[in-house]
C-alpha cells in the first residue's frame, strides 16, 4: 500500500537547511498495524506528512496504492488523499469557527459525499464525546479536541489511518479506548500507522519503526506467530 | 501560597451550562510538588487557569500569596501573575510571528525586565533546543514547540510553575529530562503544579490531586517520611 523509496526531506529557510528525513525507505502492506517511535525532532511528523500526501519529498519516490504520487496532479492527489486517508494531526488542526459536528463532517464534503450526520454522531458516541456536537473547539478540553480530530479522521471510512500522537492529550484510560478503536478498525482491514511515544501503544502494533535524526534506526516485527 | 476556597466554574454558552469545576477547595504551600491527574474533561486545565489568574471562578475565593485575587485590579493581577507564575500551556500558545528567542523573552518584556538574551540561550541549551532560536514555531516539531513553551515559562525565574501536560508531545526520554529540570527547580524552592496523565510523572510528585467530573476525587501525599 505504502512504498517510500529513498525519501529525503530538506527544509530550507534562507541560508539554513534542516535535513528532516535522510534516505528513508519503507514498505507497508495493506492491513498492517505499524507504530513509529523516536525522539523529539527525529522526523516522525515529517514522515507522516509525506505518507499522507500533505508534503512532497526533496528526493526519492513515493507510491501509494501503486500510484506514483509525484506524477499526480494536485486535484488527483487531493482526491486520492481524501478518499483513502484519515489523518489525525499532532496539533489537531480543527477549524476554530466550525462546530464539532461541522469539523467531523468536513472530509465528507471534500470527498463529494453527502454529509452523513448519523455516522458522525455515532463516531462521537464511540469516542465518548457525544453531547459536544454544537460546541466550538475553543470550548473543549485538550483531550476532547483530540477526539474530535480522531472522529474527523474516521468519517470517510479510510483504508489508511495516519495518527500522529493521537493520545498525547489523553489520560491513559481514554487513550486505551482510542487504541481499541484502532485495533477494531485494523481487524476490519484498515491499515494503521501511529506515531507514539507511549510504550503501551507501540507494543500493541505488530511492527515498530524507530527513527533517529531523520533515518530509520530499526524496523522490527513483533509477535510474529 | 495557593488557597482555593469552594471554587466553582460554570461555562455558559447560550442556553448550555457546563460545570467545569464544582466546589473545589485546595491549599498548596510554597515549595510543594503537586501532580494533578484525572480523565479528559475532568477540569484540570480549568483549575490551572484559575490558579494561574487567567480565568476567574464563578463562585468561591482564591488567595495567591495571601492576596485575594478577585480584589485586585486587572493591572495588579497581570503584574502579580507575570512576576510570580510561569505557565506551560497544554497547547503551547506560542506567538506564530515571533521567533523562538522572541517567544522565550516575551515574559521578560511584560514584567518590565530588560530582556536577558544570555539567560534565554542557556534555557534553550538546557532543554536541548539550542540552535533553534531564530526559527518560527511552524518550523519546529511538536516536541520542540513544547520545549520553547517550557523555556518561556522559566525565563522570569517564577516562584510558581503551572505546567499543563508539559510532556504530552515528548518522547519518554526527553520527558524525563524535563521532569529533572522541574525537580531541580523544586529543590531550589519553586512550587510546581503539573497536570499529567503519565503515571511516571505523577509518581515523582510528592502529592497527587485527582479530579473527576469537576470535583476532587482524592488528594494524597506520597512518600511521606
Ligand atoms: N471555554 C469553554 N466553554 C465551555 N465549556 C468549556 C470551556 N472550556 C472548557 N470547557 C468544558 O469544561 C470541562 C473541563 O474542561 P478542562 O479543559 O478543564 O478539562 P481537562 O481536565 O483539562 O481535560 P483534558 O485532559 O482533555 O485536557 C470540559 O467538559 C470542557 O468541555
Ligand atoms: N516547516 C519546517 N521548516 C523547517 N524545519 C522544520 C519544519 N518542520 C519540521 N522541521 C524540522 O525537521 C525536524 C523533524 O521534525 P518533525 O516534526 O518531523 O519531528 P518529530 O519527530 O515529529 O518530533 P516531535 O516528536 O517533537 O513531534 C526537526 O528538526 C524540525 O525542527
Ligand atoms: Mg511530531
Ligand atoms: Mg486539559
Amino acid at each position: 500500500l505504502i512504498e517510500l523509496q529513498n525519501i529525503t526531506k530538506i527544509y530550507k529557510s534562507g541560508e539554513v537547511e534542516t535535513v528532516a528525513l535522510r534516505d528513508v525507505s519503507l514498505f507497508i502492506e495493506e492491513g498492517e498495524f505499524v507504530s513509529v517511535i523516536g525522539p523529539s525532532g527525529s522526523g516522525k511528523s515529517t514522515l507522516m506528512n509525506i505518507i499522507g500526501c500533505l508534503d512532497t519529498p526533496t528526493r526519492g519516490n513515493y507510491f501509494l496504492a501503486g500510484k506514483s504520487v509525484s506524477k499526480l496532479s494536485d486535484s488527483e492527489l487531493a482526491m486520492l488523499r481524501n478518499k483513502m486517508i484519515g489523518f489525525v494531526f499532532q496539533q489537531f488542526n480543527l477549524l476554530q469557527r466550525a462546530t464539532v459536528l461541522e469539523n467531523v463532517l468536513l472530509p465528507q464534503l471534500y470527498s463529494g459525499n453527502r454529509p452523513n450526520k448519523k455516522e458522525a454522531m455515532a463516531l462521537l458516541e464511540r469516542l465518548k464525546i457525544a453531547g459536544l456536537e454544537s460546541k466550538y473547539p475553543n470550548q473543549l478540553s485538550g483531550g476532547q479536541q483530540q477526539r474530535v480530530a480522531i472522529a474527523r479522521a474516521l468519517i470517510n471510512k479510510p483504508k489508511l489511518i495516519l495518527a500522529d500522537e493521537p493520545t498525547g492529550s489523553l489520560d491513559t484510560k481514554t487513550g486505551e479506548e482510542i487504541l481499541k478503536i484502532f485495533e477494531e478498525l485494523n481487524e476490519e482491514g484498515v491499515t494503521i500507522v501511529i506515531v507514539t511515544h507511549e510504550p503501551y501503544i507501540a507494543r500493541k502494533a505488530r511492527r515498530t519503526v524507530a527513527l533517529r535524526d531523520g533515518s530509520i534506526e530499526f524496523d522490527e516485527h513483533i509477535n510474529e506467530g
